[in-house]
Parts: structure tokens; C-alpha cells; sequence
């Protein structure tokens, strides 16, 4: 277990990934 | 009798005067004018009463009523500012201009605050990002085994719980968003920027003398 690797995203980067967190739906017609 | 159609604007329930909204947020009456032409066809979508419920709200970003999602709840509820069950003009613009790109950085660190901590305890907790995570995962079909998410959460809360205590406070989160900018990505929308040439129609509806630029 290594929760220093560099290569690991951290959990908010990865939960913004989200579809529904991004609201430019509202413009897109 | 008048030829021009009426958009009877002073009848919609909790439509503010645009100068006033313009006064207290990033828009130009003209935008506010605009994004009200947006907020006639979002709240008109399902049932016509000038107000935008969760099942207009969610058919205005996905396309899809029936789509059920913890993330888009937590957006509606925070939009909901009066905690009416629905969402108002005045709501509607307040809320958007926390996603203007020239809203100040503070409210945008805010208004995520809010967004993650998704009992509204004041803090961000270990149990509500991983469930986040978790919701991420079924949405996007992406697989990560428990032991990946514990990792992951043991990186963050590492990174961003300085005192360790298990959950992340304001402060904490401020200075966490500063040190990784990249997550406030989700707080800026650019077609804010364009929202008069996206509805042009606000020119035949508006109800200042002279449109602000």
C-alpha cells in the first residue's frame, strides 16, 4: 500500500470527473 | 389590441427586477435578461408555473428526467437557496453567478464547500467523499477496487486534513483548493460569458428602455 505514490489522483479531482457536476447542459440545446 | 405579444414577466413567481440582479452580481442587465429567456424554458419544460423543480432541473442538464444522481441532487438542493423544493428566478441567477468567469475565487472555494459537504455539517467527511466516490464510480461504469478508494482516500484526507482529524473544515479546504486550483475547474461555465448571443430573443422581451452592455 503506498499513499504517497505520485501517480495517485486525489479523491476531488477524480469526483469533478462527474457528468452531473458540470452544468454547461443548460446552454447546450 | 396591441400586436406584440406579451411574455407576462411580472406574473412569474419570484422574478426579480433584472437591474437589481444585475446591481448585486458579474451580469449586465442585458445578461440577466438573457439568462431569463433561459430560465422561461427550463421552468416551463414539465409544468408551466414559472418555478424550476428537480425533474425540469435535471431534464435542463441531461436531457433525461429520470436520471436519479447524488451529484445533481447536491447541485438542485444548493440552487434551491430559499429551501422551497424549487428553484426561482432570483435563485437561478444568484446561483449562476457563482459560475461566472469573473466571479470572485472565495465564492467559487465556497459554493464547493458546500457542494461536497453533503450533510451540511460544516465539514467535509471522510464517509461523504468516499461515497461521492462511489457515486462517480456506478455513473461512469468506472471499476476501482475498495482497497483503490480507501488509497486514494487516504491520500487526500493526507493532503488536505492537516489537523487529522477525520474531516476536512473550510479553512482546510481553502488552502487545499489553492495548492490544487484544477479542482475548481467544475466552478467556472465560459458560455456564461456568451449568454446574449446564446438567447439572442431577450432584445423583443426586455423591459429596460436601453439595453446595458
Amino acid at each position: 500500500k503506498s499513499p504517497d505514490s505520485p501517480t495517485l489522483i486525489n479523491a476531488f479531482q477524480l469526483i469533478g470527473m462527474s457528468s452531473c457536476l458540470d452544468l454547461s447542459g443548460f446552454f447546450e440545446k | 389590441m396591441g400586436c406584440l405579444q406579451s411574455t407576462g414577466r411580472r406574473h412569474v413567481p419570484g422574478h426579480e427586477d433584472p437591474i437589481i440582479l444585475a446591481s448585486q452580481t458579474a451580469f449586465t442587465v442585458s445578461e440577466v435578461e438573457a439568462l431569463f429567456e433561459l430560465y422561461k424554458s427550463i421552468s416551463s419544460s414539465v409544468i408551466d408555473d414559472g418555478l424550476i423543480s428537480k425533474e425540469e432541473f435535471q431534464l435542463a442538464l441531461f436531457k433525461n428526467r429520470k436520471k436519479e444522481n447524488l451529484f445533481a441532487n447536491r447541485v438542485f438542493d444548493l440552487f434551491d437557496v430559499k429551501r422551497k423544493g424549487v428553484i426561482d428566478f432570483g435563485d437561478f441567477v444568484r446561483s449562476l453567478n457563482v459560475f461566472h468567469p469573473n466571479a470572485p475565487q472565495e465564492d467559487k472555494i465556497d459554493f464547493s464547500f458546500k457542494l461536497y459537504d453533503l450533510d451540511s455539517t460544516g465539514y467535509i467527511e471522510r464517509q461523504e467523499v468516499k461515497q461521492m466516490l462511489i457515486a462517480l464510480l456506478c455513473e461512469s461504469e468506472m471499476k476501482l477496487a475498495d482497497e483503490t478508494v480507501e488509497m486514494i482516500l487516504d491520500k487526500t484526507f493526507l493532503e488536505a486534513d492537516v489537523d487529522q482529524d477525520g474531516k476536512i473544515d473550510k479553512s482546510e479546504w481553502h488552502n487545499f483548493v489553492i495548492k490544487n486550483p484544477s479542482l475548481l475547474k467544475i466552478m467556472t461555465l465560459p458560455y456564461l460569458r456568451d449568454i446574449t448571443t446564446t438567447f439572442p430573443s431577450f432584445v423583443f422581451n426586455s423591459e429596460v428602455d436601453e439595453i446595458a452592455t
